[in-house]
């Protein structure tokens, strides 16, 4: 299912942009 | 703290206060995060449910809870 496989690569780029935030905010004072 | 934190991630996107996030504004996220501008678009369509082009703090919240439990689940 076509559909399916963009939602993933969708979340995947999600967790990626969520776990940037998360990274950025513990990384600084 | 879920919502505090939902609260600093929209602050970090939307710079000017306005109170919901534009396209232009996760551009603005590129050189700060390390996503490609392309990733940065994915994000922001796959945020904007309603696909107005605006992104509310419900929107964002909601992605922001699916990331954090969703992914869990599944």
């Amino acid at each position: 299912d076509p559909n399916m496989k963009g939602a993933a690569a969708n979340e995947g780029v999600l967790a990626n942009f969520f776990n940037s935030l998360l990274s950025k905010k513990t990384g600084s004072p | 703290a879920l919502l505090e934190k939902t609260q600093e991630f929209f602050q970090i996107c939307d710079i000017e206060d306005k109170g919901f996030i534009t396209r232009r504004d996760m551009q603005r996220l590129h050189g700060e995060l390390p996503l490609s501008a392309e990733e940065l678009e994915n994000v922001f369509d796959t945020l904007d449910a309603d696909g107005n082009g605006y992104l509310t703090f419900e929107e964002f919240s909601s992605g922001f809870s699916e990331f954090m439990f969703g992914s869990e689940v599944s």
